[in-house]
């Protein structure tokens, strides 16, 4: 099917798993799947893409287009995107927040 | 999305900042400490805050060369892709920053040179340093992605200004003073008075010791340095509450805090007489060995206001571990039994252990103790042949100092490993530790790092316990199902 193998050939930089673990990695989905081994949505997968395309300045189509790969391959910091992603602050302050809020 | 703020900001009024491993052999070392002070002074010229370089273990603000794991759990990937790290303001780790040493970083070169400047990743670094989000914003410093932001004009983005004036407010002008003369007070570094800590061991990556503000739970890095307090804004009472808890957690029984109990002792038990005289800040225990006793009074802690050092099922039944004790807890009885030393039912422990770190029961009946940098496997009471062994059998790093907790999880029946900020999957077949690993502990939404002790219960859920309380945990949400309950003793010791 020559619309399968083209569509297969855009991700030949990088498989899917590369990109479920850049999309984690900034926060764009869910960590906690890698443990829980839980099964992952198609919708959810192209909305983690969409906000990506979204935060990079890029067309928002939740496919891993050309585009979008290139942005996943530029050297970028390590820090994620996701604006309540505690990853890089001291949890227990978090709690501390919490339990004052 | 324009600028994000992280909700942490800095409450001192001057932020230290040091250059922790300064023997970087790429790198000219005054070279990158000039760029990291223009980085910061940038911020400084733009937001009410002040900046003080400091060489010591003290700063607020770390700054490190490393590459791969180097012992936040965010492994660095070699060149390209991923060039550095920061974390948001806070104790410990909040507010350093990690820079990838395999990245070709540009100090002096012109702007059309290959590799990286370092003066644009510091700046996007310390933006998070300081409490700034990444912006969506192409122009941004704080966009995530690397570009040249700013071009030695007078001004930052428009949104980066405003998003550090959000948390700083902006610089307050000085009057009565020609306010063109007057800089911002950053860029007067003071070379810091206090000697230069001692030479690092290069044998293996230099991890900044890290000071707390007294938060009673935070104690060790993953190599196990312990944290010192450090001159915080916290006040006295916090920091004797920190002393004190660190004392409790480390020091032999005080009879003013806890229950006597005298335990009968065999007569060819040749007892040690511990006495313990506490000074204003420090415990000092003299170890002196009399002649035996027919009995001796031997204290135990007061369960009803403890930590534990571990708490597991074997064989079903539920263990409670403090210091030398352990408590065995069966659910049909009313009362809470009396402890008894854990080397009178586990023999083979070293004679002069102080505590154990974690224990669990493997899926081979094997019963596992972790004390320090070994282990031991018992085959019920009696400890294997060939044990104890070190924890890099295990395939763990050497970094690692000690486990503070193992917890075979009742999600997916797993074992696993915790230390400090990272976890690891341990698979009971190979006896090693999966390759995937360490991650960050933030991965169990809610725990926080450096816990004591996690174990799964009868009723099939997983409990997490820090300090003197714990949480129950949700498995298939990966984050605790409730808020802290801050007392352990009612439902597990029964008081």
């Amino acid at each position: 099917k020559p619309i399968e193998r083209e569509r297969r050939s855009e991700a030949k930089f990088w498989d899917y798993d590369d990109s479920q673990k850049y999309l984690m990695q900034f926060g764009y989905l869910e960590k906690s799947n890698i443990e829980t081994g839980n099964l992952r949505t198609i919708e959810e997968l192209e909305q983690a893409v969409r906000s990506l395309q979204r935060f990079g300045g890029l067309k928002e189509t939740g496919t891993v287009d050309e585009e979008t790969l290139a942005l996943m391959q530029r050297p970028r910091c390590g820090a994620p995107d996701d604006k309540d992603s505690l990853d890089f602050r001291p949890s227990y302050e978090v709690r501390l927040k919490r339990s004052r809020s | 999305r324009r600028y994000v703020i992280q909700g942490q900001k800095w409450q001192n009024p001057i932020v230290t900042y040091s250059l922790v491993n300064q023997t970087m052999s790429e790198l000219d070392a005054g070279q990158v400490r000039r760029i990291l002070h223009e980085a910061l002074g940038l911020w400084a010229q733009h937001a009410n805050i002040n900046f003080r370089e400091v060489y010591s273990t003290d700063a607020d603000i770390q700054v490190m060369f490393a590459r791969k794991f180097h012992g936040d759990g965010y492994n660095f990937d070699g060149p390209g892709k991923i060039l550095a790290h920061a974390f948001y303001p806070g104790t410990g780790i909040g507010g350093d920053a990690h820079f990838d040493a395999d990245e070709k970083w540009l100090l002096n070169e012109p702007l059309d040179a290959e590799g990286t400047r370092l003066f644009d990743v510091a700046v996007h670094e310390f933006g998070h340093s300081l409490g700034l989000g990444h912006s969506s914003q192409q122009d941004a410093i704080m966009f995530p992605w690397h570009h040249i932001s700013y071009r030695g004009k007078d001004t930052i983005p428009e949104d980066d200004r405003l998003g550090i004036q959000s948390i700083y407010g902006p610089r307050k002008k000085i009057y009565g003073k020609n306010p063109e003369r007057h800089t911002p007070s950053t860029t007067t570094t003071t070379t810091t008075t206090t000697p230069a800590p001692p030479p690092r061991p290069t044998t293996r990556p230099y991890y900044p010791v890290k000071n707390t503000t007294g938060h009673p739970w935070e104690g060790l890095y993953p190599h196990g340095r312990p944290y010192t307090t450090r001159r915080t804004t916290t006040t006295t009472t916090e920091r004797s509450h920190h002393r004190e808890d660190e004392e409790t957690r480390y020091r032999t029984q005080l009879p003013a805090t806890t229950e006597t109990t005298t335990v009968r002792h065999r007569p060819h038990h040749r007892p040690h007489h511990r006495t313990t005289t506490t000074t204003a800040m420090t415990t000092t225990t003299t170890t002196t060995t009399r002649r035996p006793y027919r009995h001796r009074t031997t204290i135990h802690p007061n369960p009803c206001n403890t930590s534990f050092d571990a708490i597991t099922l074997i064989r079903n039944e539920l263990f409670i571990f403090k210091d030398r004790w352990l408590w065995r807890m069966n659910e049909n009885d009313l009362h809470r039994p009396t402890p008894f030393e854990i080397h009178r039912m586990f023999f083979g422990l070293p004679a002069d252990f102080e505590r154990i770190d974690t224990v669990y029961e493997n899926k081979h009946q094997k019963i596992i103790f972790f004390i320090g940098k070994q282990y031991y496997v018992f085959n019920s009471q009696y400890l294997e042949p060939g044990y104890p062994r070190p924890l890099t059998d295990l395939g763990l790093p050497d970094s690692i100092e000690r486990i503070d907790a193992a917890l075979v999880w009742s999600h997916n029946n797993r074992t696993y490993l915790y230390s400090g900020r990272l976890y690891w999957k341990f698979d009971e077949d190979t006896n090693r530790v999966e390759l995937d690993y360490p991650r960050d502990m933030s991965m169990w939404r809610g725990i926080g790092y450096n816990i004591d002790s996690a174990f799964q219960y009868r009723d099939g859920k997983t409990y997490f316990f820090k300090g003197r309380g714990y949480w129950r945990f949700n498995d298939m949400n990966m984050s605790i199902a409730h808020e802290y309950q801050k007392s352990s003793a009612r439902r597990w010791m029964k008081c």
